[in-house]
């Protein structure tokens, strides 16, 4: 997590179901492409990390 | 026949119905977790954007998470209108399978994942249950890989454009974990 700007996972979360909608998986695939984008600075090294979904929803889950 | 194989159809999309009550639970162990009030603050404004009815809880104990969990559940089956929408999130350090409390006590995941299910929730039975876990899941550290392998390699700002290592794959069970498979 950064100090001020929180988690990566959070905020990535926060931002793309604020500002796009979808059916949620959707959404959730968004998140993992801008995450697997973002370097992760950890003690000097540069990280890479990425959510893992499990889904058993049956139909479209639409949030907005 | 033949020409129905040969001409697919496309999805008949249906929805889950969102016009009853959409109900949040945020549980988040903040101390030793700086940065967790951000996340906090961007959860709020996001449960607001989307219309949840939403309950926050900081520096829970393990026990507590189960115990909110719980309260949760029977806040959801006492509920005056129909509910159409849980969403949890839990926010801590952890391992796999595991978060650990305030208390430094450790809670299983599965046994919070059991409260809000079809067997046990009647309110949210057929209805959707959002899991968002802010936590580790072990100790490995991912260096990412190169794009394209050794042979093309995309450059982007001078740097070898890479990936993580678990990314671009489905994983489809016939069954859920512990279960037998028919």
């Amino acid at each position: 997590r950064h100090d001020q700007n929180g988690s990566c996972f959070i905020q990535t979360l926060v931002d793309v179901f604020t500002e796009r909608k979808g059916p949620i998986l959707e959404l959730l695939t968004e998140v993992t492409r801008r995450m697997a984008e973002a370097e992760v600075l950890q003690e000097g090294k540069q990280r890479k990390v990425n959510p893992e979904i499990l889904s058993t929803l049956r139909k479209q889950l639409y949030l907005q | 026949m033949e020409e129905e194989m040969s001409n697919p159809r496309p999805l008949q999309e249906e929805a889950y119905d969102m016009s009853g009550a959409r109900l949040a639970l945020t549980l988040c162990v903040t101390k030793a977790r700086e940065g967790s009030e951000a996340d906090l603050d961007a959860l709020e404004r996001m449960f607001r954007q989307l219309r949840f009815k939403s309950t926050m809880k900081r520096d829970p104990t393990a026990q507590q998470f189960q115990e909110e969990l719980e309260k949760f559940q029977q806040a959801i089956d006492t509920w005056e209108d129909p509910v159409s929408c849980a969403f949890v999130v839990l926010m801590a350090h952890g391992e796999e399978g595991f978060l650990e409390g305030e208390d430094g006590e450790m809670v299983k995941l599965e046994n919070l994942f059991e409260v809000l299910n079809n067997k046990n929730c009647r309110a949210l039975r057929a209805k959707p249950k959002v899991y968002i876990i802010q936590a580790c899941r072990g100790e490995q550290r991912d260096p990412g890989e190169t794009v394209g392998g050794d042979v093309i390699v995309m450059i982007t700002n001078g740097k070898p454009h890479t990936i993580p290592t678990y990314t671009d794959a489905l994983h489809v069970y016939s069954t859920v974990e512990g279960y037998i498979s028919y």
